[in-house]
């Protein structure tokens, strides 16, 4: 395992467009 | 807040429901977490929009989703510490 989800989960910010678990780099 | 209705969310398209919703949630969230209520938001949105409405209609289970969400990111949280301590 190489820990690639410490961007999960995704912050929503009122003023940013939501794009959900598209906005983690992989 | 204004308060957000299914009619005014169908409306919407896909995109725009997921950011009426968390412009609904946040401010809820954030009177109980401060601190993770846009992570907790985020997570929330991963439900399905459907889902969402009833909780918008039913606070209970609004935060007894929001107990699951915060009890899955501390979790999650504690395994990346203890990830990046070793």
């Amino acid at each position: 395992s190489n820990g690639s989800s410490i961007n999960w989960p995704p912050e929503f910010h009122p003023g940013v467009p939501w794009k959900g678990l598209q906005n983690i780099d992989p | 807040q204004e308060p957000l209705t299914a009619s005014m969310l169908t409306s919407a398209p896909p995109q725009e429901q997921k950011q009426m919703l968390g412009k609904w949630l946040l401010p809820l969230i954030q009177a109980m977490h401060p601190a993770l209520a846009g992570k907790i938001t985020g997570m929330l949105l991963e439900i399905d929009n459907s889902e969402l409405l009833h909780m918008l209609e039913c606070p209970q289970s609004l935060w007894s989703k929001v107990d699951e969400a915060v009890a899955m990111l501390q979790a999650h949280q504690a395994k990346e510490a203890a990830q990046k301590a070793v």
